[in-house]
């Protein structure tokens, strides 16, 4: 554990309790993709099965638990609690284009031919574009709440902060993951564009508006 | 190689 890591670990656990914390606040999921949320609970039920057969350390099965509650206590919120909120008209990303194509390059490019393994390999994957539908429904409704901006960017900081952690850990450790690399790469690169928006208009006090 | 058991990180 190095502290890039553990930042980017925090950073992930603050992105998922401000988007509970603005569902239960606002009882509204407006501006939310659903379609990104259920994403989000295959990625981690996909990645965090090992916590049926490895033990790591307590933090590790901790924080993997957290996630893994919280991912269905929003998509819970989302599609029954507060479904009357849910903006399903612009929510129209099919996410059958992610996660087929994320499925087949499991099968294709893995550690190790084991259901274990490829689980593991298609939640880095679908991860890296998981948050497609979410920056799809911005940019189709033009806007995001200043909440909504907020998490987005704890969000994309947790593994742009996980790539300074592997370079650490390459240095340091001569340790290194390329699948996990790659995907991060990719993961971190689609969050760029909103990363600038976030600075130049966010930070000052503005509403994260697109040019029309 | 890393394999499923080697997986640490979250």
């Amino acid at each position: 554990m190095n502290i890039f890591r553990l930042l980017g670990d925090l950073s992930h656990l603050l992105a998922i309790i401000i988007l509970l914390l603005k569902i239960w606040k606002t009882r509204s999921c407006a501006g939310i993709s659903g379609k990104s949320q259920i994403l989000f609970s295959i990625v981690y039920t996909a990645r965090y099965l090992d916590l049926l057969t490895t033990f790591i350390s307590a933090y590790n099965t901790v924080m993997k638990l957290v996630f893994i509650v919280a991912s269905y206590a929003t998509v819970y919120l989302m599609y029954v609690r507060f479904k009357a909120t849910y903006d399903h008209n612009h929510d129209t990303f099919r996410i059958e284009f992610l996660l087929v194509p994320c499925l087949v390059l499991a099968f294709l490019i893995n550690h190790e031919f084991t259901v274990m393994e490829i689980l593991w390999t298609f939640s880095i994957y679908l991860e890296s574009v998981a948050i497609l539908p979410q920056l799809f429904l911005v940019s189709k409704t033009g806007e995001a709440e200043s909440i909504t901006s907020h998490y987005l960017f704890a969000l994309g900081s947790y593994r742009a902060l996980y790539l300074l952690n592997w370079v650490y850990r390459y240095v340091v450790e001569s340790h290194y993951e390329l699948i996990a690399i790659v995907a991060g790469v990719v993961q971190t690169v689609l969050y760029c564009d909103f990363f600038y928006l976030y600075i130049t208009k966010v930070l000052k006090g503005k509403k994260l508006q697109l040019p029309a | 190689e890393t394999l499923a058991e080697d997986h640490d990180e979250l």
